[in-house]
């Protein structure tokens, strides 16, 4: 299993339909200050299925939604897409690719997709279970946080290891 | 489940020692349960000694070593439950250039069988990328990505400036 | 003492306006009292809008962002109390190069008036001091300085190899 | 008012006498990680009087005496002295130059030293009153904590204010 295709629109500064295709080695982001490499790493928090505002740097999960800039007007919807390439089975579906979309209106409301067929988070979950995607506890680290492993109080580092176990 | 945590443990220990040992090239470390009789609740002791000085509280250790001890544990977990896919945002922030090629050099590795996603402004790390995005923000507050770099066999294809969408 | 909290803050308030506009060449940025009627326990709300962008909570700016905030509050409230000198430890390591250029420039006006001493590992600040020195292990958990540059003017004079005492 | 000198020996990773110039501009510091940069922040913090040894990454004070390598034992003692330039008198005393001292040893007593003679941390508190040397809240800024400011509840931010006003 690998991520073979982001895409994007309207989520937090890329507000115009954005793609980007990984390998399954090493893709590298790179960019100045500000110009949104985090916020593609919260975009891949989100589709699967991040609840928390503040995992996203917000307080509510309308925050994510593009919110304007001099140039140009907020958005009302914000939908993020992730392909998964499947040739190794290792998800529990017969598609060799699935394509997982979610989306959200300013309105509150969350909608999720399984190749383009509205379900329910759930059925994502479980087509991730016992793959480790999806459990980011080591998975997806966010910028500055490389310290807190260690500098957390020894009772707090247990939850890493639960979540290997 | 109380089986199952003593046993990740246990081979967790085994790779954060292997993979201290080569990123500080030399050294020891050590993981301790705080309280064996009490393995759903035990705290975790993490212990590290780098090359040639003595066992210190890990409070002592610097930025940098604290750093590379982090990733040395994470990349440990990370070979007893290896999870499809690692993202990484500016985890090389605090190392210095030694520590640096010696942490892509160990992500180069693990590329092998997981997919890695990194934001770094590294130039060393960059080089171990097969695909490298650039983002920017030719407009104030819209994220635009720039270009894609191929692996080594491709670089005869000239570097695709992908047109802003 | 209530007095003096509000005069210091509204001191502030005006010069941290003005260095973030200078550290972020544009954009706004305001320091708001969470209660005025209780000067002596109210909280202090930091608004910060990078050039460009909208207004937003300051969770959503970026690390490089969010450190350039900061730089510029510590700067703000400098101005207003100046200590006769200021360490600072890698304060520039979120900072890409443009930031970091703006950052060092202000900092060596401030170095007119005051003392400074810098841990870095950019060259761009290290270009800014008047001295440099080289920190060393040669021997495993034992620093030892091995270097030193002198001012502009001083150029002339070989680097003194500082003999390990 | 400006450090002219700051002399180290037996403290953390200076076991043998290190002595630093610094100038009155801007002075950088730099070498690669655990070398024992921010050791040096912490002579500093603790021969201005320094009374919390977490502040100084340890857990008692004894952390901050040198405890020993593979090639060398640990020593009983620690002492850091400060010169400090007193050309503009801002210090209350005559003197031009003053140099204070501090010194540790492993039963845990403490000396303080005025131009090498013994006096109380309170004498060495009253001739800094009014320069703002000695109370660090913005003029020692500690690795990685620089986001502190912007990051912390607004209760928790005035502080800073409080010690400039
Ligand atoms: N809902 C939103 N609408 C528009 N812009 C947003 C939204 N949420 C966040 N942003 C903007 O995204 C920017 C932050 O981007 P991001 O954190 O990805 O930067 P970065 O490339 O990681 O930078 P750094 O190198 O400093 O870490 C901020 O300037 C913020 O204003
Ligand atoms: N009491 C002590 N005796 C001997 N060594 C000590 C003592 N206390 C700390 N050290 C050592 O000092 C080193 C840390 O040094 P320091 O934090 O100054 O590094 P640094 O140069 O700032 O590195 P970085 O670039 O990673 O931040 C640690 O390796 C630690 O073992
Ligand atoms: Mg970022
Ligand atoms: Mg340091």
């Amino acid at each position: 299993v690998y991520f073979k295709r982001l895409e994007i629109q309207g989520f937090k500064s890329f507000v115009d339909y954005t793609s980007l295709d990984f390998e399954s080695g090493i893709t590298a982001i790179v960019g100045p200050n500000g110009c949104g490499k985090s916020n593609i790493v919260d975009a891949l928090r989100w589709v699967l299925g991040e609840q928390s505002a503040k995992a996203l740097r917000g307080n509510r999960m309308e925050d994510i939604i593009f919110n304007g800039t001099d140039t140009r007007k907020a958005v009302g919807m914000a939908e993020v897409s992730l392909t998964i390439n499947n040739y190794d089975r290792q998800l529990s579906t017969e598609h060799e690719e699935i394509t997982i979309t979610r989306r959200t209106y300013r309105s509150g409301e969350s909608e999720y997709l399984l190749n383009k067929t509205a379900c329910r988070l759930r059925d994502i979950q479980d087509l991730f279970l016992d793959t480790g995607i999806g459990r980011n506890a080591y998975s997806i680290l966010e910028q500055g946080k490389i310290d807190l492993v260690i500098s957390s109080r020894p009772a707090d580092r247990r939850y890493v290891f639960e979540e290997a176990a | 489940s109380r089986v199952r945590f003593a046993e990740t443990f246990s081979q967790v220990r085994v790779q954060f020692r292997e993979v201290f040992r080569r990123l500080f090239n030399g050294g020891d470390a050590d993981l301790v349960l705080m309280d064996e009789t009490n393995l759903l609740e035990t705290g975790i002791e993490i212990v590290a000694r780098p090359p040639g000085k003595h066992l210190q509280n890990i409070s002592l250790l610097s930025g940098g070593e604290k750093a590379l001890t982090a990733i040395a544990l994470l990349f440990a977990i990370f070979l007893v439950k290896p999870s499809p896919f690692c993202v990484f945002d500016e985890m090389d922030a605090p190392l210095d250039d030694n520590n640096t090629v010696r942490f892509s050099r160990i992500l180069q590795e693990f590329a092998e069988k997981s997919q890695f996603i990194i934001i770094t402004h590294n130039k060393l790390t960059m080089e171990k990328a097969g695909v490298l995005y650039g983002i920017t923000m030719p407009e104030a507050g819209i994220s635009r990505i720039i270009s894609v770099k191929f692996k080594e066999e491709d670089k005869s294809k000239p570097v695709r400036k992908v047109p802003p969408a």
